[in-house]
């Protein structure tokens, strides 16, 4: 997924994560040079591929249908008033994107850590259908023998998910991109 | 005697001649430290009397000197201060016109005052323009995959396009500098909020599923005919649409801007370059120029480049309204097995709804509803929100709740989908985004042991990671 997070001087959040489903999509480009997307992948039909769980009647194909999506470009405003924070989150990376905006809204709005810091802290995504919990590089060898000892069945993997933010409190706004990004970039405007 | 007297007259005299020695050397004396006069001293105009009661004796000459010296600078600091003496004389001399001179001091200090005051608001109003906080809201940022993307996003919004403009650009862009994970021929969802107005608008342009495909075709052939996973792009309708509601700058211009991103060339990225290569290895047929870029190798895209042209000179209705573009991708897609038609495109709508809303530790929290899973997303908030999780509790601790947490909620995410075809999927969005239903999950949760078996049903979730 791609995405763009924008606070702009016209004191609006726009948040967009747009997607071709796989890297490339379906592999099939026009002479034009458009690259045509594999979302048909996104539903659910049964005998996919071994071990897969039971299929989703609620995301099963039809015609006009669209497809269960985890692009979660999200928004943050303070409940009452004008006054504090707003964030504007997106990731990428499927459901391992909504355990990523989870954990960076836990960080930011339970812990009260800045936006680099929560983006930047390790993350983990409980994969349901092998029933592994992901942690990412971040993770310590004391956090992963701390949930071993709960009973997760713990993997270590290199990335889970880039999740960019951007933050504005009152005047001063900040665009920040996930540290594990190599080519994403955030910038404001003086 | 007589003889005395002449004397002391010419030395009077001489001592008023203005170019003698003992005129430039005398100084003036103190007023206080004059013996008082039997009789009035004539001088000019009353000004000698300032200037110079003159010593006639040498030795008082030289006391008087240094004396004098010293005077000369208390006579400075005294002069500051109108000498009473001065005002004496003054008011000797005047009479009536004495009262007047008062007053006129009055007006000269009511009036110096003002000015004074005057200026030093002045001063402060200029530093307050200039150091103070901005009066006008200046700042912007943008965040986006690519660097070169996030500095066209700039350049939209200082060259005063709104947020809109700026997000349909920089999402164009990425269209073009990673091929990869986005662009004209795949689709989105946007998510708008205006903070003064605190009104959210979700733009939902997600692919979705041509009118001929059916599950059995995709269940039999979806890894031999990669046409049939091809859904109608939906990328040009929504950016459309959002620039339709929030727009500032012309469309044709707003285009303008990402095709000369493809036509003056840009650095390739890591990431392109490391997918170029393909999971496996292998380079993929598709790629520009057939091979896989080098990262920093600079890369032009014409042919995107005429493509957003004519879709800023046109609009959405030369990609969707059966022109050549949608030939073109009709074309491809049946030629690899697919279904799509020219109806599907000409049928395919963006949805303009409204993004479910949780509050979440004095925040909204906004994200888009299915059939995205923005409401598994609330319902996992909503179930941490009530462990109180603060900085004294472990962070191991807190890991493991976020951990069965996320469990219950990818689990509740794999029973949604789009709700125009089933009903149901509202009631389970409600579900979700109820604080009781959250309490009564985190009840279910064991603070030192995971769940041996799932709490809840899963289904199969799309995970092949995008």
């Amino acid at each position: 997924a791609a995405q763009v997070l924008i606070m702009g001087p016209d004191d609006f959040i726009v948040a967009m994560v747009s997607s071709l489903n796989r890297p490339f999509g379906s592999g099939l480009i026009t002479p034009s040079g458009i690259l045509l997307n594999s979302q048909m992948l996104d539903f659910s039909w049964p005998n996919r591929t071994a071990n897969h769980p039971a299929p989703s009647l609620e995301n099963s194909v039809q015609p006009g249908k669209r497809p269960l999506s985890f692009l979660l470009p999200t928004v943050v405003r303070p409940a009452e008033g004008l006054c504090g924070t707003y964030l504007a989150l997106g990731a990428n990376g499927a459901a391992r994107g909504l355990s990523g905006l989870t954990q960076v809204l836990l960080n930011v709005l339970t812990l009260n850590r800045n936006l680099s810091d929560s983006l930047a802290r390790g993350r983990l995504h409980p994969d349901l259908q092998t029933n592994l919990l992901q942690v990412d590089s971040e993770f310590t060898e004391e956090e992963i023998e701390f949930l071993e000892a709960r009973g997760h069945h713990v993997e270590k993997v290199d990335v889970l998910s880039w999740v960019h933010g951007s933050r504005r409190t009152n005047n001063f706004i900040i665009g920040v991109k996930d540290p594990r990004s190599p080519d994403a970039a955030g910038a404001t405007i003086l | 005697m007589a003889a005395e007297n002449e004397a002391s007259q010419e030395s009077a005299l001489g001592a008023y001649s203005p170019v003698d020695y003992m005129s430039i050397t005398s100084f003036p004396r103190l007023p206080e430290d004059e013996p008082t006069p039997a009789a009035p001293l004539r001088g000019r105009k009353g000004e000698e009397s300032l200037i110079n009661p003159v010593k006639t004796d040498s030795s008082s000459y030289l006391i008087g000197k240094t004396d004098l010296r010293t005077r000369s600078w208390k006579y400075k600091l005294e002069s500051s201060k109108p000498s009473p003496s001065f005002e004496t004389c003054r008011r000797q001399d005047s009479g009536v016109g004495a009262e007047c001179s008062c007053r006129q001091d009055g007006l000269t200090v009511i009036v110096t005052a003002c000015l004074t005051f005057a200026t030093g608001v002045t001063v402060a109003l200029i530093m307050q323009i200039y150091f103070g906080d901005p009066q006008i809201f200046h700042q912007g940022a943008v965040v986006t995959d690519a660097a070169r993307c996030t500095s066209l996003g700039i350049e939209v919004l200082s060259k005063q396009g709104s947020s809109v403009d700026a997000a349909v650009a920089a999402s164009l862009c990425l269209g073009i500098v990673a091929p990869h994970s986005s662009g004209l021929g795949g689709g989105g969802v946007m998510l708008v909020h205006d903070i003064r107005r605190n009104k959210s608008h979700l733009i939902d342009f997600r692919e979705s599923a041509p009118g001929a495909l059916r599950e059995e075709a995709l269940q039999r052939s979806w890894e031999t005919k990669p046409g049939l996973l091809v859904g109608v792009p939906g990328m040009v309708k929504g950016l459309h649409e959002a620039h339709q509601l929030y727009g500032r700058l012309p469309w044709s211009q707003v285009l303008a801007f990402a095709a000369a991103v493809a036509q003056d060339g840009f650095n390739v990225t890591h990431d392109l370059g490391q997918w170029g290569l393909g999971v496996e290895g292998k380079p993929k047929p598709f790629l520009p120029m057939g091979h896989p870029p080098l990262p920093g190798s600079l890369l032009r895209r014409p042919d995107l480049a005429a493509v957003l042209e004519v879709l800023g000179t046109y609009g959405p209705a030369a990609f969707y309204a059966g022109g050549n573009l949608t030939l073109e991708m009709v074309a491809e897609a049946q030629h690899a097995g697919g279904v799509i038609t020219e109806e599907d495109f000409s049928n395919y709508s963006a949805l303009l709804e409204k993004p479910v809303c949780g509050v979440y530790r004095g925040h909204l929290v906004l994200s888009p509803r299915p059939p995205h899973t923005g409401p598994a997303l609330i319902s996992a908030l909503n179930i941490l929100e009530g462990f109180n999780l603060t900085s004294l509790v472990s962070r191991e601790q807190a890991l493991h709740w976020v951990a069965e947490t996320l469990k219950i909620a990818l689990a509740l995410a794999s029973r949604l989908g789009d709700p125009i075809y089933d009903s149901t999927i509202t009631e389970s969005m409600d579900d979700m985004l109820s604080k009781v239903e959250a309490a009564y999950f985190r009840g279910q949760i064991n603070d030192s042991q995971t769940a041996p078996v799932p709490l809840l049903p899963i289904y199969e979730l799309n995970g092949a990671p995008t």
